[in-house]
């Protein structure tokens, strides 16, 4: 554990509070792709499947409180909410992501067993995960705030990941390049977010595309 | 296996 990971998984934390409370409050769930949070519920669950054999306290809760909020989301937005939903707007086609996800995760995983290959699975399919959501954000041309916190704080967690990699690196030779390889993509792709995040929102100003 | 060490990680 350094200080990057533990800040890193804090805002991963941040992120899913702020999520959940602005659909409570606002009673609503506009703005908010269901195709990406479903796609972070299938994350999670392939990803985390060590829980059934591995035990470490801080882990572990973070895995079990990722999988139980991303779920209680997805609850949220096809049951009380789904009337604020708006699958007009929410169309970006996941099954190019989960398609090359897959892919990749057969062609490289480090052990070809289950429990690897839908490791690697979960690892490539976290990078674009985000997608369908800036694409909706695009397509409406504007967000919520709120919204764009979320996004923020989604971003920054794996943006946090990158100096902790190389802290492992310079301190233990970690090196993991499946991790590397996606994270740094995942990051890339937040990029424009958040040079508007930083110039707009940050400044008191709406989120707008120009 | 480098996967053994990332899986320390979320």
């Amino acid at each position: 554990m350094n200080i990057f990971r533990l800040a890193g998984d804090l805002f991963h934390l941040i992120s899913i509070f702020i999520l959940i409370h602005k659909m409570t409050t606002s009673k609503s769930c506009s703005g908010i792709s269901f195709k990406s949070q479903a796609l972070y519920l299938l994350v999670y669950v392939t990803r985390y499947l060590d829980l059934f054999w591995t035990f470490a306290l801080y882990n572990s809760t973070m895995k079990i409180i990722f999988i139980g909020s991303s779920a209680y989301v997805l609850h949220l937005m096809t049951g009380p909410f789904k009337p604020t939903h708006d699958p007009n707007i929410d169309t970006f086609k996941v099954r190019y992501l989960i398609g090359g996800a897959a892919i990749l995760a057969l062609l490289f995983p480090y052990k070809w067993t289950p429990a690897e290959v839908l490791w690697t699975f979960s690892i490539w399919l976290e990078s674009v995960a985000i997608l369908p959501q800036l694409f909706m954000v695009q397509r409406t041309g504007a967000a919520e705030t709120i919204t764009t916190h979320y996004i923020f704080a989604l971003g920054a967690y794996r943006a946090l990941y990158i100096p902790n990699w190389i802290y492992r690196y310079l301190t233990s030779t970690f090196w993991d390049p499946l991790s590397i390889i996606a994270g740094v993509i995942q990051t890339v792709l937040y990029s424009d977010f958040f040079y508007i995040y930083y110039t707009k929102v940050l400044q008191g100003r709406k989120f707008e595309l120009p | 296996v480098a996967s053994d060490a990332a899986k320390d990680e979320l």
